[in-house]
């Protein structure tokens, strides 16, 4: 099973036309291995980042070096997969 | 019973089919169910029919899941399954519809992508089809069909999440819509439903050119958000996909609209950024509760509107 432990998704808001091609060049940059939730589709729109741990230093980096805003909509992806998990196992022992 | 099934929680694909058969049994002679193909992997691709008789009458086609990792449509589409058979002879807005036209309902649109988000990765996208050349599995199965293939807004990295695929329909999840739409031949809506932006959304997406229908289909999708936040004040944008997200070129409801299926919409259910794909359980009954009056709104509007 892949595990998502530390695991962020960061919610970033692009300021203008410039700011949303640089995030497009972040989704290539294979090595970062970022999971776009939401695409970045311009100014104005957020677009919803699952970056992997050990990738989190370099992203925010990036994202601070071009002043970009943004927020951590989940701080641990893990944390809300183990939690999924758990309801689905409590609603199967539920005798119905 | 069907009525024992647990609507506000995820299932895994056996339970959801199992519970399709149980549906089928509930309600003889309004659900049956059919299977238009098998995925990548063999698994039946399989589709509940609402009819209550006559033959080749004009149909609305709804699919959820087709991005595996949008639980919330999954289940949506399971509740909405259930709504549809007990509000039939109940509701006169479903009993008109179902006297008329048939309801074709695929809950489970990438089988493949929905049991590997069950087993080894929750977050994954796409198929599970290999790709010649690559170490990358999976093609996005709303980028593979044939209108305005391999335009902007898709990959043609395999590796990619919107990888578009060798050619359009490679995927036979998506051959398989394609080929049941085309031999109906009598489709007049497609209703293809995703998470998790709360949008509804019409053609175009390959393209910003407004669609001949344009006026129509805005009118009726601001009628139905409208409606959808009556219940519980959930916001919706709404728009054509080229103008309210993106360019995206491949997608289904395109494709649909291309072919002739004139109300050609997509939905993009709850949340509003808290959870993403990770929406919790308890919030399964809310989104399909507010999402089925938009339903209703245009599946009423296509068989007030015949053409």
């Amino acid at each position: 099973q892949r595990q998502f432990q530390g695991d962020q998704v960061l919610r970033i808001m692009a300021r203008d036309e410039e700011q949303a091609a640089l995030l497009k060049m972040l989704e290539e940059q294979e090595e970062l291995q970022v999971d776009f939730w939401r695409h970045p589709f311009g100014p104005g729109h957020p677009a919803d980042l699952r970056v992997p741990f050990p990738s989190l230093g370099a992203v925010k980096g990036f994202l601070e070096s071009h002043s970009f805003p943004y927020t951590v909509m989940i701080e641990d992806v893990q944390e809300l997969l183990d939690e999924e998990k758990e309801a689905m196992a409590r609603s199967r022992r539920v005798k119905r | 019973s069907s009525r024992a099934f647990d609507f506000g929680s995820y299932h895994t694909l056996d339970e959801i089919y199992s519970w399709m058969d149980t549906l089928v049994e509930d309600h003889p002679g309004l659900v049956s169910k059919i299977q238009i193909g098998q995925s990548y992997e063999g698994r039946d691709l399989l589709v509940l029919k609402f009819s209550t008789g006559g033959s080749a009458r004009p149909a609305i086609w709804v699919d959820t899941g087709i991005h595996s990792r949008e639980w919330i449509s999954q289940a949506t589409g399971v509740w909405t399954a259930n709504k549809i058979a007990e509000e039939y002879g109940r509701d006169p807005s479903v009993t008109a519809l179902l006297d008329n036209m048939d309801v074709f309902l695929e809950i489970i649109a990438n089988p493949d992508g929905f049991v590997f988000t069950h087993s080894s990765d929750r977050l994954w996208r796409k198929t599970r089809s290999p790709n010649t050349g690559s170490h990358c599995l999976g093609v996005d199965p709303n980028r593979n069909w044939d209108a305005g293939f391999g335009g902007a807004g898709s990959s043609g990295d395999p590796c990619s999440d919107i990888y578009h695929g060798p050619f359009p329909h490679s995927e036979r999840e998506v051959k398989a819509i394609v080929d049941f739409i085309r031999g109906h031949g009598n489709v007049k809506s497609v209703i293809s439903i995703h998470s998790y932006s709360q949008m509804l959304l019409f053609p175009y997406g390959y393209t910003s050119v407004p669609s001949p229908d344009y006026q129509e289909m805005n009118e009726l999708a601001k009628k139905a958000v409208s409606d959808l936040a009556a219940v519980y004040g959930t916001k919706y944008t709404f728009g054509s996909i080229a103008d309210t997200i993106y360019t995206a070129a491949g997608t289904t409801v395109d494709w649909a609209y291309d072919q002739g299926v004139k109300y050609s919409f997509t939905l993009e259910l709850r949340d509003t950024g808290r959870h993403g794909f990770l929406l919790p359980s308890s919030q399964i009954l809310p989104t399909a509760t507010e999402t089925w009056p938009a339903l209703l709104d245009i599946m009423v509007h296509v068989l007030e509107h015949p053409y």
